[in-house]
């Protein structure tokens, strides 16, 4: 059968494309 | 059927899950290469029934991975409330924190995730931690716009005042 594989959890940048405080 | 035991906790396969521990108890904690437990996994993807098989049969909610992602902050990350909650009741830390400042309350407040925000500063999220960048759970909110999450933690500064 085939096999599907999720990928490897990961965690979001926070503050992606926000400017810096 | 050469599935890891983090595949199989990630996609809900509950009986295998049960069937490889009844094999082999020390998979509960086993931790893959960048240490991501089977809870873990679970908790990202929002598998609330291997949470549970997971937590019943031993697993250690409090591990952390390398960059000290936990359980919870994955559930936070993924708007998982149900799982935060179970996970908030076996005592992990509500306000573990990552290597990149992250918190479970700055995650579900990136995520727009209002129960889990409710969630969390019901269970004692620190509302003033802040990320690496500066931006506490506020900052943020307003920043990205998120109306709901804004009104919550407004409603929770005026009941801690």
């Amino acid at each position: 059968s085939h096999l599907s594989l999720y990928t490897s959890p990961s965690l979001p940048n926070i503050t992606l494309g926000l400017p810096a405080t | 059927d050469s599935l890891s035991i983090h595949q199989l906790a990630a996609q809900g396969e509950v009986l295998q899950v049960a069937v490889r521990l009844s094999k082999d108890v020390s998979l509960l904690s086993k931790q893959d290469e960048r240490g991501f437990t089977p809870l873990m996994w679970a908790s990202a993807f929002g598998e609330k029934t291997v949470v549970d098989l997971l937590l019943e049969k031993g697993a250690d909610p409090k591990i952390v991975a390398r960059d000290r992602e936990s359980a919870l902050t994955l559930a936070s990350s993924g708007g998982y409330v149900d799982i935060i909650e179970v996970l908030l009741r076996r005592g992990v830390d509500v306000n573990v924190y990552d290597w990149n400042g992250g918190t479970p309350l700055l995650y579900a407040v990136r995520g727009n995730h209002v129960k889990c925000v409710e969630a969390l500063l019901a269970k004692g999220a620190d509302i003033t931690t802040e990320s690496d960048s500066g931006y506490s759970a506020m900052a943020l909110a307003v920043a990205l716009g998120y109306k709901k999450i804004q009104k919550v933690l407004e409603d929770h500064i005026l009941r801690l005042y």
